[in-house]
């Protein structure tokens, strides 16, 4: 892996979304995930409709929780993805009004990624953003700076909250992942959140996994 | 944990009841009673609560109490004649007049005469101690949690809310520097928009606890990425 990466500054990440109160985070990590893929393959950068996995992914339980890997499926079989200006967010379920004609995006499988986090850099680097899940211990006050907190504070069993791995490097010589979150950019550093990079925090290597579009 | 303090030091700080919270408790009620036959359901007693708005979803923190019928067949009793009175925590969200039963938390409680012939329930809440705060800290706590209200232009319907949710905000300052006590890394913690929220309710609005309970779709592993 390159020393450090950041898909923001190569056009490849939409602006911070924000998901209200509904616990809809793994909707808006997978829809971050796709848009970087069709980016990387396309050439086009769009924001993608979370609502449309919030109201048609029948698996996942919309503003009660979901998987990213439950949600590649729903985007397959329903046939693609809207925009997120054709399917905008409501932050609650409603009835399903996906329409195959506005589908902007498709997807042709999802895959897993390594627990390595070095080979997850890599992949990051070559690939683009990561869907990842973490155990969000501490994150309810975080406002600044790569958060490192203790192994028994944060377990990596205890998975809580989706978000998109956008980056990694290092600063003053602390290694972190740059991490995009759906709480809107008044939390965080304008939204993201810096994690120390390179011993599995808040299991941050567990659950990796991205779209695959040909 | 945080000292235990007598229950009603924050009951005070709750809503009075309303038809909303009512038809809330209501609700959590029918939840709590489904399956029962007519004569073995709960009814509701003294019910207190508070609301959370935000965008089209309302959130209800109820705390009631449940009187069970009196059950007369021993083998099939789920509780002591001396214990028919349960004491829940409900949270109810409603989005768009949509009720769902977020959290449901009920056990036995104790309940004794006082002195003044009124019966009276005597339990406890972890909470942040109304003596442990100086008048100094407090007045300061007041003054940091006004601009929190006007950063994130926080309004709260009623004096014994706004009361309740300053609890919570202190409390939630010490847990913060807690955090970063513990943090290995540079991160800074504080006051965010979500310090107004006790933990509970955060990880119940916010977080996902599916990720760690269901194994979802088996995905196939990605080949590495070849040296360039």
């Amino acid at each position: 892996a390159p020393p450090e990466w950041d898909w923001r500054s190569k056009g490849a990440v939409t602006k911070v979304k924000d998901q209200g109160m509904c616990g809809s985070c793994w909707a808006f990590s997978v829809t971050g995930n796709v848009e970087g893929q069709w980016f990387l393959k396309r050439g086009t950068l769009l924001s993608l409709s979370e609502q449309e996995l919030l109201d048609c992914d029948k698996v996942d339980k919309a503003c009660l929780g979901g998987l990213p890997s439950n949600a590649y499926s729903a985007i397959k079989n329903l046939g693609g993805l809207e925009t997120e200006d054709d399917y905008s967010y409501q932050g609650h379920m409603q009835a399903c009004s996906f329409s195959a004609q506005k589908a902007r995006v498709y997807i042709n499988d999802s895959v897993e990624l390594s627990r390595n986090e070095q080979r997850l850099a890599a992949w990051l680097a070559k690939r683009g953003p990561i869907s990842v899940a973490i155990n969000a211990f501490g994150m309810q006050f975080y406002r600044r700076g790569i958060a490192h907190p203790l192994r028994p504070l944060c377990s990596p069993w205890l998975i809580d909250h989706a978000v998109l791995l956008v980056g990694y490097g290092n600063r003053s010589a602390t290694p972190f992942w740059a991490i995009k979150n759906s709480w809107g950019t008044d939390w965080g550093e304008e939204g993201y959140y810096y994690l120390y990079r390179g011993s599995g925090v808040c299991g941050v290597n567990t659950m990796a996994s991205s779209a695959v579009v040909n | 944990p945080a000292p235990a303090q007598p229950r009603a030091v924050v009951a005070r700080a709750w809503r009075p009841l309303d038809p909303e919270l009512l038809g809330a408790a209501r609700f959590a009620l029918k939840m709590y009673n489904q399956g029962r036959a007519a004569g073995a359901q709960a009814v509701l007693g003294a019910v207190q609560g508070r609301v959370r708005r935000e965008g089209q979803g309302s959130l209800y923190t109820l705390e009631a109490t449940l009187e069970e019928p009196q059950c007369h067949e021993p083998t099939v009793c789920q509780l002591p004649v001396s214990r028919k009175t349960l004491l829940c925590s409900f949270q109810v969200l409603d989005e768009l007049g949509k009720h769902m039963l977020l959290r449901r938390d009920c056990g036995p409680v104790e309940t004794r005469v006082t002195d003044d012939g009124n019966e009276t329930l005597k339990y406890v809440l972890p909470g942040l101690g109304r003596n442990s705060l100086s008048q100094d800290f407090s007045v300061k706590m007041a003054s940091i949690f006004q601009k929190f209200m006007h950063t994130y232009n926080r309004t709260y319907e009623s004096k014994e809310e706004a009361e309740w949710r300053l609890s919570v905000f202190a409390s939630n300052l010490m847990r913060a520097q807690k955090i970063q006590a513990l943090d290995r890394g540079t991160a800074q913690y504080g006051i965010t928009k979500f310090s107004d929220l006790t933990e509970e309710e955060f990880r119940t609005i916010y977080l996902n606890p599916l990720l760690q309970s269901e194994p979802g779709q088996k995905m196939h592993m990605a080949k590495s990425v070849e040296d360039p």
